[in-house]
């Protein structure tokens, strides 16, 4: 409320023309999000998210986490949806590789639950098991060694949720995370994996960033 | 709490819509449309400190100048404008990696302001 020309209620300093405080005010709104969202800078979006996928994720997202956050160990509670990167798939399995950002200027990400959603087109009347695995990468190479596995019986075309164990987790907090539907049975023969854009698979994930240090401030 | 009508000198809460389409953070911000920015401003005179900021009585406030009057010569700091009353700013966003964030930031939004 300060005029321009007087005098600052507030600090009693000089006061800025509006437009200049405008401005300021804006710059000061920008770096408060970004600073209550860990973020260095805005992002940048890699590839675009389709309206439907965004519809289909958004009606998985849970209200509000529930409860005040614990002050004590000052972290912050997100929930993540990571849509599938459908790398080397084949006939016979869908390949989906998850990446979770770690442009996070303070603290650890850490995964406290994640579940795969994924879209099961059966012929009429066919039956049969999914093999969902995990793999994970040894930090000394690139190959990938299964990590566990899951079977999930799938008797009619539509979506499907497996909850994800803590191989799963922990590798959604190292910030990549790469599953492998097998068909097995049946369904072998008759079951395909949608990755269209308003069937693409996804995992919500819910997180809590931990302080890795507490920042000291000036 | 009390806003800020443009004539006051006194501890008020100013409202601060900040758009997203305008600073151009729509790409990435999914919801809100905007951040309630609100911010308090103005003066603290003693015979209003600890004021909760709301009006306060007649009586309240004589009452206040005396104690005012009895301790001006006190040393001590003067009474500053302060948010009294925040909630927090629900966001959901597109992070680097084209994935969808939701998180509640707490204490992000200031509804009331009154005087320390």
């Amino acid at each position: 409320t300060c005029r321009a020309g007087g005098q600052c209620p507030a600090c009693g300093g000089p006061t800025l023309d509006l437009e200049s405080q405008r401005e300021l005010l804006l710059d000061m709104a920008k770096r408060s999000i970004l600073d209550k969202l860990h973020l260095s800078q805005r992002p940048t979006l890699s590839q675009p998210v389709s309206r439907a996928a965004l519809r289909t994720a958004l009606q998985c997202l849970h209200g509000p986490p529930q409860g005040a956050f614990p002050e004590a160990n000052r972290a912050q509670d997100y929930e993540i949806i990571s849509f599938a990167d459908t790398g080397l798939s084949t006939i016979n399995q869908t390949r989906l590789d998850f990446h979770f950002s770690s442009d996070r200027t303070t603290g650890v990400i850490e995964v406290q639950q994640a579940s795969l959603m994924f879209f099961v087109q059966l012929l009429p009347n066919a039956t049969g098991t999914l093999n969902v695995k995990v793999l994970v990468s040894d930090p000394h190479n690139t190959n990938l060694t299964l990590a566990t596995q899951h079977l999930l019986e799938v008797d009619a075309s539509g979506w499907y949720q497996l909850f994800l164990g803590p191989d799963a987790q922990d590798a959604c907090s190292q910030g990549h995370l790469t599953l492998e539907l097998v068909p097995e049975g049946q369904a072998a023969q008759g079951s395909v994996i949608l990755v269209g854009a308003a069937h693409r698979p996804f995992v919500t994930a819910q997180v809590r960033v931990g302080d890795k240090h507490r920042v000291h401030r000036r | 709490g009390i806003d800020c009508q443009g004539v006051s000198r006194m501890c008020c809460r100013q409202e601060f819509f900040v758009d997203f389409r305008e600073i151009g953070w729509h790409d990435w911000i999914i919801q809100p449309e905007g951040y309630a920015m609100n911010f308090c401003t103005g003066q603290c005179p003693l015979h209003v400190a600890g004021m909760p900021g709301i009006a306060a009585s007649f009586y309240t406030a004589v009452l206040n100048l005396l104690k005012a009057n009895t301790v001006a010569g006190a040393a001590g700091g003067g009474s500053c404008c302060v948010p009294t009353a925040r909630r927090p700013l629900s966001l959901l966003y597109y992070d680097r990696d084209s994935n969808i964030v939701k998180t509640d930031i707490p204490d992000m939004v200031v509804e009331a302001c009154g005087c320390s």
